[in-house]
Order: C-alpha cells, then sequence, then structure tokens
C-alpha cells in the first residue's frame, strides 16, 4: 500500500459517501444518474465476486472496504430506483448504457491476462468502470447544469482513479509491478473527467455553480 | 514475465 492508493480508496469512499449523503438530506436525486450507479454496481458485484464465491472469514480491511463499495453502490440505487423514484431524472438520463456494457464484456473476451471466468469478469468490471461515469456527464450536458454537491462528488470520484494512476506509476517504479489493462482503462477513465476538473477548478473551487454553455 | 498476477487492488 502506498499513499496513492491510500488516497486514491479514501478519495471514492468520500465520493460514495456524498453521492449517498446529497440524496439522503435531500432526499432527492435530482441530477444524478441512476444508469452510472447502475453500472458502478455491477463493476463492484464483478469486480469482488471472489467474496461470494469463497468467503474468507478473515477480515482485514480490504474485504471490509468491498463490502463496504457493494452495499453501498446497492444501496444508492435503492434509493434512486426506489426510496426516491419520483425525483428520477429519467428523460434527461438517456444514454443507453447497452452502449457501454456490451463493448465492455466483448473487448474483455478479447483482451485479457487470462481466459478464465473470474479473470473475464475482473476484466469486464476494469472496462466498464472507464466508461461508467458517461451516462452522469452526459446527464449533466443535457441540464445543462450540475449541483454543487454533485460536483463534488464528481471530483471525488474522478481523482480517486486518477490517484491510483499516481499509485501504478510509484508500483512500477519500486515494485516492478505493473497492470497494463488497469492502467489503460484507468488513463482512458480519468481522461473523460478532464474538461470537468477544467469547470471544476476554475468555478466550483471560486464558489461558483457549474453551468454548462446549453 | 512470471510476475504473478495478483489482484491485491480494490
Amino acid at each position: 500500500m502506498n499513499i496513492f492508493r491510500l488516497f486514491g480508496d479514501l478519495s471514492h469512499l468520500a465520493a460514495i459517501a456524498i453521492l449517498l449523503l446529497k440524496i439522503w438530506k435531500t432526499r432527492s436525486c435530482a441530477g444524478v444518474s441512476g444508469k452510472t450507479q447502475l453500472l458502478f454496481a455491477v463493476c463492484f458485484i464483478t469486480r469482488y465476486i471472489d467474496l461470494f464465491l469463497h468467503f474468507v472469514s478473515l477480515y482485514n480491511t480490504e474485504k471490509v472496504m468491498k463490502l463496504i463499495y457493494i452495499s453501498a453502490s446497492v444501496f444508492t440505487c435503492y434509493l434512486i430506483f426506489f426510496k426516491f423514484k419520483a425525483t428520477y431524472d429519467g428523460n434527461h438520463d438517456s444514454m443507453r448504457a447497452e452502449f457501454l456494457i456490451v463493448p465492455a464484456a466483448g473487448l474483455a473476451c478479447l483482451i485479457n491476462t487470462k481466459f478464465d471466468a473470474i479473470e473475464i469478469l475482473w476484466t469486464f468490471s476494469i472496462y466498464l468502470e472507464a466508461v461508467a461515469i458517461l451516462p452522469q456527464l452526459f446527464l449533466i450536458s443535457k441540464t445543462g447544469e450540475a449541483e454543487t454537491i454533485t460536483s463534488h462528488y464528481l471530483f471525488a470520484q474522478g481523482s480517486y482513479r486518477a490517484l491510483y494512476i499516481l499509485n501504478w506509476i510509484y508500483r512500477y517504479h519500486y515494485e516492478s509491478h505493473v497492470d497494463t489493462i488497469a492502467i489503460v482503462a484507468g488513463v482512458v477513465q480519468t481522461i473523460l473527467y478532464c474538461d470537468f476538473f477544467y469547470l471544476y477548478i476554475t468555478k466550483v473551487v471560486k464558489g461558483q455553480k457549474i453551468v454548462l454553455p446549453a | 514475465d512470471c510476475r504473478k498476477q495478483t489482484k491485491d487492488e480494490l
């Protein structure tokens, strides 16, 4: 574990917590893409499938973190699609998730390190996570604005994988550990946040709200 | 390279 991965995981936890708090406190999921949250839940379940298969009772932080990620993302989907369904902005959350899931699944079958079920599921989860934020960014571009709290969520979510890139550089240099698939997908994922990062740094930091030119 | 493929990241 290095400082980059530690802060990356903390940033990821913060993102999940910020979103849960926003929905719970405002009792509304306006401006939140339910599809992105569903895709994240699928990512966690397919990536941490080993938790369900051989549930090793030894409780270390990694197992606890995985359980937190899965339960928090499933609970977030429950809030969006059931509890606060009335506030879900379905017509703006209109990016076809199939266009992200099918290519990720296809690519996972073509480009992977080992052709076995667990590895394919893990690879699918990595590819899907890289594009899972697209419905959320698409929704913001359709509504033309993002609530400040949602911007903080996106900033934390984008920073997590950006910090992981630093972690991979660190591990390559000091541990000669490299996982090309995760690195390439992580770079693509972070690039997708670039224009949002620019808006966040130039606007939200100064206390303004993000409003996109309609 | 025979580095073990460990999934030790979240």
